[in-house]
């Protein structure tokens, strides 16, 4: 029940003991902390209901509900690593016997490293699962966050809302999440938070202060628009895929972040290339 | 020509929006497995442009689970690292390795003749059940590469046997249930 702190010479990272998560992020040179709860939750995939026959597939993301359950039963389980050179400091979250989550700082990077594990996804409840990594803080956002296209132009997102007609919102969480290429980011006037994905998935702030990310899916049903099959992969055990990525997070000012996670967006996606030779 | 096995693979995949869950099972079955060959082509490519000889690379493709045959098991080996930036940049690598009690690993710079700091952390419980009793790496051998603007940079990893029993792993492992 001890809170576990990882620090190095840009960020200290705070984790609740009594919760097991995220619990604040301090800039140590730009003297910012933010209240920081990070946590894996799943939405149940819908599987139609009276207003619509559409169910949860490959190309149609439908929540039944807009609230996601918790991964874990409890609280995650927390662990600490620190090595005796500090080139790195992890934090372990297992959060079940099938979501894992490590969170990094090495020694001169200024970036936090979430490197996520999420599968096989159960489905012997019958129920389809779409997991998602979600970041809370204090931030005022008041529904703006914003989203890259294919790494270029950054747009501008408004929850419930179309810059071009107006839009009368009938799926409260699935109407909101947007094609996250490379990067999310929110801010108030002052701070901002950054998430830099290793994929391209789904994402969305659905309350101010707030962004998630969907990182994995698994559906028993089928969005008929063509494909004929749910996205049910088994994997080569037979028991579903297990999926393994990386998010990398900023948290800075506002005017100092633009440059930081374009540079870091430059190592991340044009990462040096490691073979080896028998010597 | 050999790099045209990838890029044909990367043709169909993108004109069918591949790799989505937006076809059938044994089409992205397909799909996977003409990458993979595309990739294996190309490593041919890229190990004739490192080594400037027909001297086959390992490629390994499972380091993000701590997978890897060559590492894991060798005492004395070479790490190529490619930077395709046009900066020079610096980024820790994290080498499957075995590690216990009785040996230390060092890595050295070939291209500085220095010696580099290194840590080892111990594979997850997460890693080990992701791996399903794949290989055979406890440990993680982390150290920072300092890579050249387009240009690639050489380490060598020895594993040496210490003449006393030197506790590699002075950890801090602290459990909170």
């Amino acid at each position: 029940n001890q809170d576990v702190t990882i620090t190095n010479e840009f960020y200290k990272v705070k984790f609740d003991g009594n919760t097991g998560l995220m619990a604040s992020i301090e800039n140590i040179a730009s003297g910012i902390t933010v209240p920081v709860k990070q946590d894996m939750l799943w939405y149940n995939a819908s599987m139609g209901n009276d207003e619509s026959k559409q169910q949860s597939g490959a190309y149609i993301f439908r929540p039944n509900v807009s609230t996601p359950f918790q991964c874990s039963n409890g609280k995650p389980q927390l662990s600490i690593f620190k090595g005796s050179n500090l080139l790195v400091q992890e934090v372990y979250q297992k959060f079940s016997d099938w979501v894992w989550q490590v969170i990094r700082l090495y020694a001169g990077k200024k970036q936090i490293e979430v490197e996520w594990t999420v599968g096989p996804i159960p489905v012997q409840d019958k129920w389809g699962k779409e997991i998602i990594s979600r970041y809370e803080t204090n931030l005022e956002t008041n529904g703006y966050f914003y989203t890259d296209s294919n790494g270029r132009e950054i747009l501008e997102r408004r929850k419930d809302y179309r810059p071009t007609w107006h839009l009368n919102q009938s799926e409260s969480v699935a109407g909101n999440y947007y094609p996250v290429n490379s990067r999310i980011y929110i801010h108030d006037n002052q701070v901002q938070l950054t998430v830099l994905n290793d994929r391209s998935q789904g994402g969305s702030s659905l309350s101010t202060g707030q962004l998630e990310l969907m990182i994995h899916r698994r559906l028993l049903g089928e969005d008929s628009k063509g494909v004929g099959e749910a996205l049910n992969e088994t994997g080569q055990f037979g028991d579903g895929l297990i999926s393994r990525g990386k998010h990398w997070l900023l948290l800075d000012t506002v005017t100092s972040s633009a440059k930081q996670h374009r540079l870091l967006a430059e190592e991340i996606y044009m990462s040096p290339l490691v073979a080896f030779q028998h010597h | 020509s050999s790099s045209k096995v990838l890029r044909d693979a990367m043709g169909v995949a993108q004109h069918h929006d591949a790799v989505s869950g937006t076809s059938k099972q044994h089409v992205a079955n397909d799909y996977a497995k003409r990458l993979y060959e595309g990739r294996e082509e190309c490593n041919k490519v890229i190990s004739t442009a490192l080594t400037g000889n027909n001297e086959q690379l390992i490629f390994c493709d499972y380091l993000n689970i701590t997978l890897c045959d060559l590492t894991q098991s060798s005492n004395q080996f070479v790490v190529m690292v490619y930077n395709p930036l046009a900066r020079g940049v610096s980024k820790y690598l994290r080498i499957p390795v075995n590690c216990d009690d009785h040996y230390v690993y060092v890595v050295d710079d070939l291209a500085t003749s220095t010696r580099l700091t290194v840590q080892l952390v111990p594979v997850s419980e997460a890693t080990l059940s992701v791996r399903r009793n794949r290989g055979s790496a406890n440990c993680e051998l982390v150290f920072l590469a300092k890579l050249p603007a387009l240009g690639h940079n050489t380490f060598q990893v020895t594993k040496h046997k210490t003449s006393k029993t030197v506790s590699l792993l002075k950890t801090k492992v602290e459990k909170v249930i």
